[in-house]
């Protein structure tokens, strides 16, 4: 099953 | 103060079109280079970035850095006022509570001029600078659209698999499954027809088609997209403008 991951695991946020 | 006139009021209203399904608030930062936005969906998996140059607009001036705070469905309604090939000019003062828009029917004489509430809108900004990709897909954006929709049929999933010599689409799904693939090609009579892969190295990511299909509505702002991929990393998909770009950033599926 595929789950969905989200862009604030990978990009900082300022 | 911000002044920018578009040519043709369709620019701008294809512009927002393009986004304005997958996020509602956002902060459009003006200054003497033109007009730039970020923006990240409710569920945190799809980002919008949009730099406006000021060669897309036939005059532009901005003295001092101005944002605007919009919400971009009060905003659709005012676009669809105008008539496409109206003069469009964005109007708003160094600290303003509104922007003004003004369309001009360069034919008949008749000005319309509307008022858009601005919201303060408190949202973070993500530091999207600096990725590297293993693959770089260019190709026709109505062709990756076509894709796009059709697979969704099948999967709420869109697999990407690049090889050296082909770009492979997946979806597999309870009623079936299906694959298209893109080879690299050069059209000499048509460039925009034509399909460049240029890898690093082979990538395999799945993406949700829902977010897809928000990302195919830029389709209409340019004849090709081009597409970064790279392992396990958010793949970014952009849509050139005359000056400047739309670009989506796009947080992958992972297999658990």
């Amino acid at each position: 099953k595929f789950k969905q991951s989200s862009l604030t695991s990978f990009f900082k946020s300022s | 103060m911000l002044e920018g006139k578009f040519e043709e009021a369709s620019l701008f209203k294809r512009i927002i079109d393009s986004f304005k399904d997958c996020v509602q608030l956002v902060n459009f930062n003006c200054n003497e280079h033109g007009i730039a936005a970020q923006a990240v969906d409710d569920s945190r998996v799809l980002l919008v970035s949009l730099s406006i140059g000021t060669e897309s607009f036939q005059e532009f001036r901005c003295d001092r850095g101005v944002t605007l705070g919009v919400d971009l469905s009060s905003l659709s309604k005012i676009l669809r006022c105008g008539n496409n090939n109206d003069n469009l000019t964005l109007i708003a003062d160094d600290t303003p509570d509104s922007v003004l828009l003004l369309f001009e029917d360069t034919k008949k004489d008749r000005i319309s001029e509307y008022s858009l509430k601005l919201m303060d809108i408190d949202a973070d900004f993500l530091d999207i600078e600096g990725m590297e990709y293993d693959t770089v897909i260019t190709m026709p954006s109505a062709e990756f659209a076509k894709v796009v929709r059709d697979l969704n049929q099948l999967s709420d999933s869109l697999n990407i698999l690049v090889t050296k010599d082909t770009v492979k689409f997946v979806a597999e799904g309870d009623i079936g499954s299906g694959s298209v693939i893109v080879k690299p090609h050069t059209d000499m009579d048509k460039p925009q027809e034509s399909v460049k892969v240029e890898l690093d190295k082979p990538v395999d990511l799945t993406f949700g088609s829902k977010y897809l299909l928000d990302i195919i509505k830029g389709a209409g702002l340019s004849d090709q997209i081009t597409i970064k991929l790279s392992a396990e990393t958010p793949a970014l998909f952009e849509f050139s403008l005359q000056s400047g770009y739309l670009q989506f950033f796009l947080a992958p599926k992972f297999n658990e």
